[in-house]
């Protein structure tokens, strides 16, 4: 099984 | 481009300036991010006073662009500190003219950075081509594995039915280079995403022949459709195993 990511944990607000 | 995104994103600030308009909307879930730019060379004229956000509901917009003509001339146009954003059709012979006024809304969007990132691997397809690999496997799975090397790129899929893959091998049509597929890369990738949202982003295949998937390993999928004066970018999470 795998999990998804959310796409904010790669991309910091600015 | 609204009826691109609007299944994807709901509620989105379009944010004017100089360069023309972009707009930036991560999806309620948080794991797709939409990211379109028209530049001032899409519009004629295009003039920005200040800069400014849109906020508007694409549900509500899409409403009032299903009036509009295939060939109608679109304006819109927004005061200072508008409160709504007002639109008008006129047909090319300049016989019908409608307009449209939608409510503006305050959106507290957070606005991502996205880094330059130089991908491990960039593939061009037909973007008619993706979305049928995106479709075909969707049917089978809830995901896809890409896995792009020197030999091609494999996307192959496994669910409660079986399994299934389509490979692609770099091809050149001299006749319409949208029809072409290349694959530069720099070093092998292999990752995993969720069909459901691939599906998605392939309603903007209308907007270009071609689409472009840039990959690396461990971070987010680029799909990127190259518009005539911007561009439709998709960024998708990547799935990790445990």
């Amino acid at each position: 099984m795998s999990s998804q990511r959310s796409i904010s944990s790669f991309f910091a607000p600015v | 481009v609204v009826e691109a995104i609007k299944d994807l994103v709901q509620d989105c600030n379009f944010d004017c300036n100089d360069d023309g308009i972009q707009l930036q909307a991560m999806d309620n879930s948080h794991v797709a991010l939409v990211s379109m730019k028209l530049s001032t060379g899409a519009f004629s004229p295009f003039r920005c006073d200040r800069n400014i956000a849109l906020g508007i509901n694409l549900n509500s917009l899409m409403k009032v662009l299903r009036a509009a003509g295939n060939d109608d001339i679109l304006t819109l146009k927004a005061e200072d500190q508008p409160d709504s954003l007002n639109l008008v059709f006129e047909s090319p012979g300049q016989d019908r003219m409608s307009e449209y006024d939608i409510k503006l809304m305050d959106i507290d969007q957070e606005h991502l950075g996205i880094p330059e990132t130089e991908y491990a691997a960039t593939i061009s397809l037909p973007s008619a081509e993706f979305q049928r690999i995106c479709r075909d496997l969707s049917a089978l799975s809830e995901s896809v594995s890409i896995e792009a090397s020197k030999d091609g790129v494999k996307f192959s899929c496994s669910g409660d039915i079986g399994n299934g893959s389509v490979t692609l091998r770099p091809h050149t049509n001299v006749e319409d280079e949208s029809k072409s597929t290349s694959i530069a890369l720099t070093e092998p990738v292999n990752l995993t995403f969720s069909l459901k949202y691939l599906v998605n982003f392939c309603k903007a295949s209308s907007l270009s022949g071609s689409v472009q998937l840039c990959l690396s390993n461990e971070v987010p999928l680029l799909v990127e459709f190259k518009m005539g004066a911007g561009y439709l970018r998709f960024y998708l999470a990547p799935k990790i195993g445990d």
